[in-house]
C-alpha cells in the first residue's frame, strides 16, 4: 500500500487523527489520546485492481486480461483497506471501573484495489 | 451513487467528509465496546490507587517496558478493574462492595477473577488466617455466602484470592453487584480509603461467548 501524497490520484491510505479531546471523550478514555483511524482513498484504473496481496504472476495475468475485457468488472473495483490491526483503548465505564481491551481491525495500515 | 456513478463510496467536500468521518470513529469504537453509548460522568478512582492497581496486574510497568502490542486476532478479551467501596464494618469484620458492568454480564464469558487486598504489617513474627465469604449482591448481613476461602496473611503486602466461580455465579443470576466480606481471627481489620491501597478485583473477560450461550 502507498500513502497518500499531493499527487497521488490512485488508492492510497489518508492518515486521519481523531483527538479525543475534540469530540469531548477525554473525560472516560484514559489510553490513548486520540484514534489514528486513517482510510482509503483514490481511484482503482483496471490494470491497479488485482487480489491485494497476490504477487504477479499467471493468474493476476488472467484476472487483468478479464478486467480489461469486462469494463463492468472493472467498474467494481473499490480502493479498500488491504491491513488493519487493533485498537487498544483504556477507559472508565459507567460504574467507574477502568478497562483494557483490543479492538480488532479499527486502524487502517494499508489500502489496495479489490 | 447516482445511476451509472462508479459504485465506490466516498465523494463528499471535505468538511462533510471529517464530519462523517468523526461520526464513524465514535460509532466504530462504540460499537466495537458494546456501549450503547458512551459512558457519563465517570468517578475515577485516585491515580495513586490506579497506578497502584496496574503495577500489580501488570508488573513490566514498573521496570518501565511498554505492554506487548497486541495480537491481531479475531477475538476481543477485556480486562477490567474494579475498586471496592467501603460497606458496613465491624473491628472484627469489614464488607467491600464491588459492581460491574451489564456487559460484562450480558455479552462476556469471565476467563478469570482475582481480589487483590492489601494487608499492614501483623505483629511480629506472625501471620494471621483471614475469613473470605464472597456474597450475592448487596448481600444482607446474614445472606448465603456464593463460596468461603481462608487467605493466610504472612506480613505486610498485596494478597490475592480467585474469585472466578463467586463473579460467575454472581453474573449468572442477573446481577452485577459483588459483597465480599473480610473477617479476621485477631481484629482490628484495617481499614480502607480512597489511597493506594484500596482493595480491587481484576477480571480477564472474552467478548461473546456468555456461558448460556456457549451451552445452546
Amino acid at each position: 500500500g502507498i500513502d497518500c501524497s499531493g499527487s497521488t490520484r490512485t488508492c492510497c491510505r489518508k492518515e486521519f487523527f481523531v483527538d479525543f479531546k475534540e469530540i469531548g471523550w477525554e473525560d472516560w478514555i484514559i489510553q490513548p489520546e486520540g484514534y489514528h483511524m486513517n482510510y482509503c482513498a483514490g481511484l482503482c484504473p483496471p490494470h491497479v485492481a488485482a487480489v491485494p496481496g497476490v504477487a504477479a504472476s499467471f493468474h493476476t495475468a488472467v484476472l487483468n486480461l478479464i478486467k480489461a475485457n469486462n469494463a463492468d468488472a472493472a467498474a467494481d473495483s473499490c480502493c479498500v483497506p488491504t491491513q488493519r490491526r487493533p485498537l487498544s483503548l483504556l477507559y472508565y465505564d459507567r460504574d467507574s471501573n477502568i478497562v483494557k481491551t483490543d479492538i480488532p481491525d479499527m486502524i487502517v495500515d494499508a489500502c489496495g484495489c479489490t | 451513487s447516482p445511476h451509472g456513478a462508479p459504485r465506490c463510496p466516498m465523494a463528499l467536500t471535505p468538511p462533510a467528509q471529517r464530519r462523517a468521518l468523526l461520526a464513524t470513529a465514535q460509532h466504530s469504537i462504540l460499537t466495537g465496546l458494546h456501549l450503547p453509548e458512551r459512558p457519563r460522568a465517570p468517578r475515577p478512582p485516585p491515580r495513586a490507587a490506579l497506578l497502584s492497581a496496574l503495577r500489580r496486574v501488570q508488573p513490566q510497568l514498573n521496570r518501565g517496558v511498554a505492554p506487548p502490542r497486541p495480537p491481531n486476532t479475531a477475538g476481543q478479551n477485556y480486562e477490567v478493574l474494579s475498586f471496592a467501596e467501603a460497606g458496613p464494618s465491624t473491628p472484627r469484620s469489614s464488607r467491600l462492595l464491588f459492581r460491574f458492568s451489564q456487559e460484562l454480564r450480558e455479552n462476556s464469558e469471565v476467563l478469570q477473577a482475582q481480589l487483590h487486598v492489601f494487608w499492614p504489617p501483623p505483629g511480629p513474627g506472625s501471620s494471621q488466617p483471614v475469613a473470605v465469604r464472597l456474597l450475592h449482591g448487596d448481600a444482607a448481613s446474614n445472606g448465603t455466602a456464593l463460596s468461603e476461602a481462608m487467605l493466610e496473611v504472612r506480613g505486610e503486602g498485596w494478597n490475592a484470592l480467585d474469585v472466578s466461580d463467586a463473579l460467575r455465579s454472581v453474573l449468572s443470576r442477573g446481577t452485577e453487584r459483588l459483597t465480599v466480606e473480610l473477617n479476621a481471627s485477631r481484629p482490628p481489620l484495617p481499614t480502607y480509603g480512597w489511597d493506594d491501597r484500596r482493595p480491587f478485583v481484576a477480571v480477564r473477560a472474552r467478548i461473546g461467548t456468555p456461558p448460556s450461550r456457549r451451552r445452546r
